[in-house]
């Protein structure tokens, strides 16, 4: 059981770094075994940013710790799919070129996971299959299809 | 993968709606306060989600529409997940499987998998180990994005368990 | 002691709903005070979206809340500047149109009130005076001032 | 009105950087992760915030820049805020007012108004009323637009009365 946690821990402190390098152009990634509390097993994400020195998480900024965390997602994403995934608006706290290279990621976990994405990020809405539109009308919601050229081109 | 979801009388959906999904990315785009939040909520919920926070209510009823200034509260509650089983994903002889869950104003509730009555129980199990269960990894709502770098490391390890 | 803060919740109120109609282009909000636990005096926010009935604050979208938010804020404003404020990506959840009304009100209130927006959004960058650009070198944040034209133009 | 903020050492702000701000709306823009944040918590804490939480640290050093792969760490933070005193909003014979805090990695602090040595105490008092002291409406993190929304109805009364 023990064992199995830590080949799979290996694999996915890989992933992790690998994903880490490709969103942020550099640094690096770890998820190190610790002792916590009442001597229980725990996990703790180490970060280091290109040029920057390893700081604990929350000095990171609000964009800083989206995009790390999405990396932990997408590595978990590639190493056990499943069957469907629905992220709500985690691109919201990303700059248009971190947008950009999420984006550009995600199009990859589409073609090994099926993803719904609500998102307000034009970058997001560009790699996504169709667009599904929401409206509310006399406070009631209703759906409309929306063809991907309106985005596309507009 | 997500065929379609069916979503009546849900929050702000208080006429039937059909949403179908993409085998790969679905986009899900609109204006503040459209609804977009609601239909992962519904997904959420048809799953099992039963923790009122995490469907930012404070009853179990605010899940039903209440009622707008142009159209009636209802009476209930009621999505359905419609998933594609073709590969046999899910330990169920069917080539489709649809999940149905419904609640009343009263505060009863049922829950249907391919059209039998079952308990919410018996989809907690068909979830299970595939990451769309509770703190399943599947699953981001609004603002949690970053929520996982925040826990503790027992935290961190159970949520990373869930996932091996 | 009691009235004086009676008398300025009764202008704050009315402030309030004002700005809350402008941003929401209708729709109606008060504070209303309640007895909380312990017999303790307490206040409520109570909104009512356009087309929508009212709710408990937990139900509105993360758009709404923000917008809710800053109506208050901004009504604080009018009835009692600060010296300056400073203001962090509190337009970060507003779709585009509403970040242009959000905005809009942003430069009537740049009229009487110092701010210092913190910002990502287009639109809330059009209503600056001066924009300040911070970038990362060698892990070392730098300073430079754009000018407005880059902005608006491009 | 604030007339300028002198940052050194302060976060991602390893040499001295001097930000001159307009009368009506300034914009602080860049990349994320850039040290936009920095500046604003810069601002709160020479304005004498003393919660690390709100500063996003976990020991008061953590304001000290700690050095990058290119710089070296430094010894000490100091931010200043040049303030326009002109219209005698602030009760002191100055038309302009300097206040300044610094922090040293040994964990002394040195505060100052108008190059004067003071105590934190004095910087709290002088913002009493303004909106800037702590929990004032006027200073707004990142992340925390909607918390008001979210407080108890007490706390959202004292919030109101910081500022009647
Ligand atoms: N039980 C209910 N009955 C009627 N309307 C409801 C109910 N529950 C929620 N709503 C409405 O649904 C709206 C919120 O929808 P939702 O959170 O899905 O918006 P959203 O599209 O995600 O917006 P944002 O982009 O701001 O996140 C609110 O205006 C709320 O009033
Ligand atoms: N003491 C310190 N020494 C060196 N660097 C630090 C220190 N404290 C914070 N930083 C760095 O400052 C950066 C965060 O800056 P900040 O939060 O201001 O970014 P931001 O511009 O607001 O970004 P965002 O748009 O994502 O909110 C982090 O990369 C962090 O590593
Ligand atoms: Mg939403
Ligand atoms: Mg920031």
């Amino acid at each position: 059981m023990e064992q199995r946690f830590d080949e799979f821990l290996k694999l996915l402190n890989e992933e992790f770094d690998l994903v880490f390098k490709d969103l942020f152009g550099g640094g690096r990634a770890s998820l190190e075994k610790v002792v916590g509390g009442e001597q229980k097993e725990g996990i703790e994400i180490i970060v280091e940013l290109p040029g920057k020195k390893r700081q604990s998480l929350g000095l990171l900024s609000g964009g800083e710790r989206a995009l790390t965390s999405i990396a932990l997602l997408f590595a978990l994403f590639n190493l056990k799919p499943s069957p469907f995934c629905v992220l709500d608006e985690i691109d919201a706290a990303l700059d248009e070129a971190n947008v950009q290279r999420f984006s550009a990621y995600l199009k990859k976990i589409g073609e090994r996971n099926q993803v719904v994405l609500i998102t307000h990020r034009r970058g997001s809405m560009e790699v996504c299959t169709k667009l599904i539109g929401i409206s509310m009308q006399d406070g009631c919601s209703k759906v409309l299809s929306l063809p991907m050229e309106n985005i596309k081109a507009g | 993968m997500l065929k379609k979801v069916v979503i009546q009388g849900f929050k702000s959906f208080a006429e039937k709606t059909e949403i179908t999904f993409e085998p790969s990315i679905t986009g899900i785009v609109g204006p503040n306060g459209s609804g977009k939040s609601n239909v992962a909520e519904a997904i959420r919920w048809a799953l099992g989600e039963t923790k009122t926070k995490i469907l930012r209510s404070e009853r179990q009823q605010d899940v039903i529409f209440t009622g707008s200034q142009g159209k009636k509260p209802v009476g209930m509650a009621e999505v359905t997940l419609i998933l594609d089983n073709s590969n046999k994903y899910f330990p169920l002889p069917y080539d489709e499987i649809a999940i149905t869950r419904r609640f009343f104003r009263s505060g009863e509730s049922e829950f249907y998998i391919n059209k039998s009555p079952c308990r919410l129980k018996d989809i907690h199990e068909l979830l299970v180990d595939t990451g769309l269960g509770k703190h399943g990894y599947a699953i981001i709502g609004q603002g949690q994005v970053d929520e996982i770098l925040f826990s503790s490391p027992e935290e961190k390890r159970s949520y990373l368990e869930e996932a091996a």
